[in-house]
């Protein structure tokens, strides 16, 4: 998983 | 996006929705412990100050402005609109125990040592345990009425059904972030021993009392 990735989840 | 993680989201909205159409439509907040709703607040805040610097999608936009909005409509029922009808005495969870723990790990355990990052991070801690304080409620008062119980079934719910999106998505996209699984398995974990109580006792129609 990369850093930015789990900003598409809420 | 998967349907687990929809299912989720919508358990999610629907927990919060619980909340707000109980609060006003009893014209009461009894038995819901204000000291969580703060915690929420703050975990909606904290992470979704990415609104103003990342565009996902309309979806993702739209449903971090309606927590946001909602978590912070909670709480103007609690301390302000039906303040008359909080649960004070009983609702006495110190969260500067979860909050500077939450806060600390952040600063040590994150993915970027970047501001945002940071705060993401403190969320994510952060949401992992502010039920405690609305579980601690329910122990001291030693019962919850049923909507309290469907709402606290849906919030379970929600972060249950991540857990199979994030299965879903390490084999469908190869993607995980060990930060969210964690704390996501640890905030599930918390929910057990309710879910437990809820399918044997308020899917049957009794109501949930926790034993003497």
């Amino acid at each position: 998983g990369s850093a930015k990735s789990h900003h598409d989840e809420l | 996006m998967n349907i687990f993680r929809l299912l989720g989201d919508l358990s999610h909205l629907l927990a919060i929705i619980i909340l707000l159409v109980k609060i006003w439509k009893t014209r009461s907040c009894a038995g819901i412990s204000g000291k969580s709703q703060i915690l929420f607040a703050v975990v909606y805040t904290s992470r979704y100050l990415d609104l103003i610097n990342a565009f996902i999608s309309p979806y993702n936009t739209i449903m971090k402005i309606v927590f946001l909005a909602a978590s912070y409509g909670t709480i103007y029922l609690m301390y302000m609109k039906f303040k008359a009808t909080y649960d004070v005495n009983h609702d006495t969870f110190r969260i500067e125990f979860l909050i500077a723990p939450a806060a600390v790990l952040a600063l040590i355990v994150n993915h970027a040592f970047e501001p945002l990052e940071i705060l993401w991070t403190f969320s994510i801690y952060l949401e992992s345990v502010a039920i405690l304080p609305q579980l601690f409620l329910v122990s001291k008062t030693g019962e919850a009425e049923s909507i309290t119980s469907h709402y606290l079934f849906m919030l379970g719910s929600y972060r249950a059904l991540y857990i199979f999106n994030w299965i879903y998505r390490y084999y469908a996209e190869n993607h995980y972030d060990l930060i969210a699984i964690v704390a996501g398995i640890v905030q599930t974990v918390l929910y057990c021993d309710f879910f437990y109580l809820y399918i044997t006792k308020v899917l049957k129609g009794k109501k949930l009392q926790l034993p003497a």
